[in-house]
């Protein structure tokens, strides 16, 4: 069977932010997830920078390759083209947006190299 | 209605340590 995304994509999915606030999934601002890490006790907010996109050998995904934090530590992921990251300042985007919006309905922007992403890490990793 | 906790939609990357 064909993987799939999960479903908190899908326009119309309903989020609860930190602070309890509910908004839907395509009315997301960079403020909310901001705003929802400084209240966490274990997430923090770290700026993940594409440095490369690659097609994988898998049919449908790609091999996104990040410059993550002020190290900038590599990190490579492999997902689906439709799965949508969240572009600070810009919002959805995905190596394929036209199938993210055929898929889930989520108004989603060409994710590119350069571009800075939101992504999550411990906040007491060390 | 599900109701999704906004962690859920962004990816965990963290970085490994190598210090």
């Amino acid at each position: 069977s064909a993987p799939s995304l999960p479903p908190y994509f899908t326009k119309g999915s309903i989020i609860q932010l930190a602070d309890g606030e509910l908004k839907r999934v395509e009315d997301l601002k960079t403020e909310d997830f901001i705003q929802s890490a400084e209240i966490s006790n274990e997430l923090k907010i770290d700026s993940s920078t594409v440095e490369r996109i690659d097609s994988s050998h898998t049919p449908n995904f790609a091999i996104i390759q990040f410059a993550v934090g002020e190290h900038r530590s590599q990190v490579s992921v492999e997902v689906l083209v439709e799965y949508p990251f969240f572009v600070f300042g810009q919002g959805w985007s995905s190596c394929c947006p036209e199938r993210t919006s055929q898929l889930l309905e989520l108004p989603c922007t060409k994710l590119s190299v350069g571009d800075v992403c939101i992504s999550l890490t411990l906040k007491n990793l060390r | 209605v599900p109701v999704f906790p906004w962690h859920s939609l962004v990816p965990f990357l963290a970085p490994t340590q190598s210090d």
